[in-house]
């Protein structure tokens, strides 16, 4: 799975994620990649793109999970994502998420995760584990 | 307030051990696109434009599970997944079950702005990507020697594969059972 997410110098946020799915998946079998709110959330506050196992990712809505959190408990994004993915079963999800205000989290249950981020003020990570 | 990027190229099961020959054309490939979406967003291009730049260029890269490059279902074929919202307004757009489209992303993002609904699937979203004019492929564009044999071992075995994932983080393919949601079988 391959993903993106960014926000604007405006503001605006957009998600977009992209997959093969599993290997050996039945032919057929939809994953969470294309479904709103599992694999892939935007809205006015902040943007996800997720990966790892689908099937766990549609359970726990984990993309739009995200953004609730951030709603109703009014956590900073990263602490939002770190919950989510806690309680999403180990082994199974990474995402990358960017806020409105310019915050970036990128946080995985798994071994590990390729990934990438930058921001406006300079700060940039390529990284994997 | 500013702007900021994040992609992702996969989660899993990634050895420590990963020879470089399989790591590093993987970590350029999102140096450079991280590179492309930051310069976009320096330029004053949307976050829409740029997650949709971005994505287009890591499907073009066949060492990621997407566009070319995808992994194989049971029967060897390619069914490929993809889509994009935008934050301004909600707006959304997704595909599954594409076999030719190079670009599953730019398809997802057609639906969105050029019909009223939010997902196609299958011979709808290729009828549509024929329509719309996209770019395809023979589906032998899309599939890797790598991808042929990560299916016969996960065939051989009777599973099923994240991204980077070996056997210890897979599951049966078949009967799911009352055990399914614990983390016993995921190491």
């Amino acid at each position: 799975t391959v993903g993106c997410v960014a926000v604007d110098a405006s503001g605006s946020l957009a998600s977009a994620t992209s997959t093969g799915g599993l290997v050996n998946k039945m032919a057929g079998r939809i994953g969470d990649t294309p479904v709103i709110g599992a694999g892939t959330y935007a809205n006015a506050l902040c943007a996800v793109s997720t990966t790892g196992k689908g099937e766990d990712i549609i359970r726990h809505t984990v993309a739009r999970d995200v953004v609730a959190v951030m709603e109703h408990r009014g956590l900073p994004l990263e602490e939002a994502a770190a919950r989510v993915v806690a309680g999403v079963p180990r082994g199974s999800v990474g995402l990358v998420a960017v806020s409105a205000a310019g915050e970036v989290t990128m946080a995985y249950n798994t071994t590990g995760m390729f990934r990438a981020c930058a921001t406006e003020d300079g700060y940039s990570e390529v990284a994997i584990w | 307030m500013g702007w900021a990027i994040a992609l992702h190229g996969g989660a899993g099961d990634i050895p420590r051990t990963l020879p470089p020959e399989r790591r590093e054309p993987r970590l350029a490939t999102l140096r450079r696109c991280l590179d492309l979406g930051a310069a976009a967003l320096r330029a004053g291009r949307s976050a829409l434009d740029v997650v949709e730049l971005v994505v287009r260029e890591l499907e073009d890269c066949p060492h990621f599970n997407a566009g070319k490059g995808s992994v194989l279902t049971s029967d060897g074929t390619v069914e490929m997944e993809a889509s994009v919202m935008d934050g301004a307004g909600m707006r959304c757009g997704a595909v599954s079950g594409l076999s030719t489209v190079v670009n599953p992303i730019s398809l997802a993002r057609l639906i969105m702005e050029k019909t009223p609904h939010i997902y196609l699937a299958f011979d709808g979203a290729e009828a549509f990507a024929r329509d719309q004019g996209v770019e395809v492929r023979d589906q032998n564009h899309f599939i890797t020697e790598e991808n042929i044999d990560r299916l016969r071992n996960a065939k051989e075995a009777n599973r099923v594969q994240i991204d980077y994932t070996q056997y210890n983080y897979t599951q049966p393919i078949c009967a799911p059972n009352d055990n399914d949601d614990d983390n016993s079988r995921t190491g």
